[in-house]
């Protein structure tokens, strides 16, 4: 089904950038 | 961008009303999101000095915006090492006179880099998640734009 196709590349997409998001070092410069 | 922040205002237990662009003109709900995501930088004397009974009081709700920008401008600067690009600063005066929900989305969307870069960002990120997706992609957006305005 091509709709649940997009579907979960929206959610692929999303979970992607976020859990990069998690993964960057936080901003502090100390 | 403005409603879709104001959605995720509203996973933070702020003891001020946001459920609309009107709760959130005064400043008095963003800043106790601010004191919510770093309370040792947002401290209970930087808190103490947004005064609550605003009502119609322009003056007043510009009053506390100013002292909110100021703290978010202060924390990139000095906590993230960054400066915020000037196409992301909001008007303030056309959040406290007109309600603009544009302007009042871009000092939410400053509030959001807040969180998503500070110490316990691990907890707001995943409220973020829990969101539905069609508000994680505008969070999400919002996010990139922060990234690529950043100076360092």
């Amino acid at each position: 089904d091509p709709s649940m196709k997009a579907g979960a590349t929206s959610e692929g997409v999303l979970a992607n950038f976020f859990n990069s998001l998690l993964s960057k070092k936080t901003g502090s410069p100390g | 961008l403005c409603d879709s922040l104001i959605l995720w205002l509203q996973t933070f237990n702020t003891a001020e009303s946001c459920k609309d662009v009107q709760d959130l003109t005064n400043g008095v709900a963003m800043a106790q999101v601010l004191h919510e995501i770093d309370a040792a930088w947002f401290d209970d004397a930087w808190l103490s000095r947004i005064k609550e009974d605003v009502g119609d009081n322009w003056r007043i709700k510009a009053s506390n915006l100013k002292k909110v920008l100021q703290g978010i401008m202060d924390y990139y600067h000095e906590f993230l090492g960054q400066q915020i690009s000037e196409d992301l600063l909001p008007d303030l005066s056309q959040i406290s006179e007109h309600s603009d929900p544009v302007e009042l989305g871009r000092l939410l969307q400053l509030i959001l880099g807040c969180a998503v870069n500070c110490e316990k960002k691990q907890e707001h990120i995943q409220v973020i998640m829990t969101l539905e997706e069609s508000v994680q992609h505008v969070v999400m957006a919002a996010i990139q734009e922060l990234m690529s305005k950043e100076i360092a």
